[in-house]
């Protein structure tokens, strides 16, 4: 079955794109089936993983607004295998507005994959075995069509103090969605970033986070590391830009305990 | 003449808050009138300057959505005199949708400050010398309202690899603001935050931002510093929490030098 999860926080800066990147790079590196979309209009995920993303190029904005299929703006991770990319343009940033008026404007993501998924098996490919969905910090359209066509969502929580403040909003709209749009949505994985220990603002906010969502959080804590900020402008994920740093290592260990998870 | 600046970026996570909140403090400390306006919808900036925002609390939503005058919500900033707050609560999550529908949609903030300033002038109040309005990061609606109701754009920029990926959608938005809803818009300001001195890829934004925007962007740069992300967890600005820290004197000083170019 393959695990569609939406990486979402309306907070800005927390690491969702850091950790939508990092986290399908370990999966794919370690030989599984990953998509990655990229429904930020900002279309930082699609930097990252190396792929064009200029005004020109088909993306999501195309399959949400004028139904071409997945299949055709997917684009390969070029140095990493297993690994594809749905990019973002900036056309997207316009997409909320023309949504609020379209047919079914909540299922499109949706759809969009549940086709390509079938494409694939009729192609004989193999099953994706994760999809990610990297969402822009706003709780709008877009971010509605990721929790619709996620069965799982993973909150990046950055540990400084406004994290908690905008949890309760995030929250409060899954349930909506549960109760309108997606009723098998889970809030199944919550990841603490830019973990600083030289702080006792951080260890504050995690042991908080902890103790609200004890099943919830991962035990690996991805710390805050010049490394990780630095790969992006190499087009790379920290997995491949410097494996043996400390943030490498904490994705590394937050996609096992992610996959260990799904069994 | 009242200036009214909006700060924005639709990065996540750049220093909006950060910086709306300490400019505002330390003009207000040198007794200057100062209202500052929230309209993101998670409050953090009411949450930083300690006024309340719970969900019963009036605020800038029922201003945008249900007409309510903007000196009804005006709450005074607990530990500064000359600086008022009109807070955000959850409720304006719902607002971009709502506004869509609405009658003069964009205009609605730049209205409710007007009849804000004659209400002030007839009650024989002070003028006020500056007006920051915080965004949320997204360009929609809200956003819109603000760049409308604004005369200059005060754009903080975080010193790493993103932050120049989203300035160029910021720019040409602000450009079909000023063609079609607010032709006295100008980006004033641009301000370098959260600048590690330890790392390369820092100077390297801060050197290519100054390069491209060299009127704009201040002498003052913001440090990475954990003082200021403790200063929230208190209520306070860092101006206030720790006056003397790097990161209260590099507020102070940009303060000094928006002050300065004002003239
Ligand atoms: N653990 C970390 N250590 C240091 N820097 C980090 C870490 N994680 C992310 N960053 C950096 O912090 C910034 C914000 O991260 P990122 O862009 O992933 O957040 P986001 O939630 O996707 O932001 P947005 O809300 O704009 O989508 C980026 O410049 C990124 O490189
Ligand atoms: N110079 C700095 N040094 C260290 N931490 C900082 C600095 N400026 C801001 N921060 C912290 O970084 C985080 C992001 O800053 P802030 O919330 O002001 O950004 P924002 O652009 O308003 O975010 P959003 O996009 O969610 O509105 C906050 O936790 C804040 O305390
Ligand atoms: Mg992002
Ligand atoms: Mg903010």
């Amino acid at each position: 079955q393959t695990r569609v999860l939406t990486v979402s926080n309306q907070k800005g800066g927390v690491g969702k794109t850091t950790t939508t990147v990092n986290i399908a790079a370990a999966l794919a590196i370690a030989g599984l089936n990953v998509l990655v979309i990229d429904i930020d209009p900002q279309g930082n995920a699609s930097t990252a993983l190396g792929v064009e993303h200029h005004a020109d190029v088909d993306s999501i904005y195309d399959v949400l607004i004028n139904d071409m299929p997945l299949g055709e703006v997917i684009a390969q991770c070029p140095d990493i295998d297993h690994l594809i990319v749905a990019p973002a343009t900036i056309h997207l940033a316009g997409a909320e507005i023309e949504l609020v008026s379209l047919v079914a404007r909540e299922q499109r993501l949706r759809r969009a994959i549940e086709v390509y998924a079938q494409e694939r098996e009729t192609a004989g490919l193999p099953r994706l075995d994760y999809v990610f969905i990297d969402c822009p910090p706003s709780l709008g359209l877009l971010t509605v069509n990721a929790f619709v066509a996620a069965q799982e969502v993973l909150i990046p929580i950055q540990c400084e103090y406004y994290a908690l403040e905008g949890l309760s909003q995030l929250l409060k709209n899954i349930e909506m969605i549960q109760k309108h749009l997606n009723a098998g949505l889970v809030v199944s994985t919550i990841l603490l970033t830019m973990y600083d220990g030289r702080t006792n603002l951080a260890a504050q906010v995690a042991a908080e986070v902890r103790e609200h969502f004890p099943n919830e959080v991962l035990s690996a804590v991805v710390p805050r590391s010049v490394r990780i900020s630095e790969a992006p402008s190499y087009q790379q994920s920290v997995i491949t830009y410097d494996p043996s740093s400390s943030g490498a290592l904490s994705y590394q260990e937050a996609a096992a305990e992610i996959a260990e998870r799904g069994k």
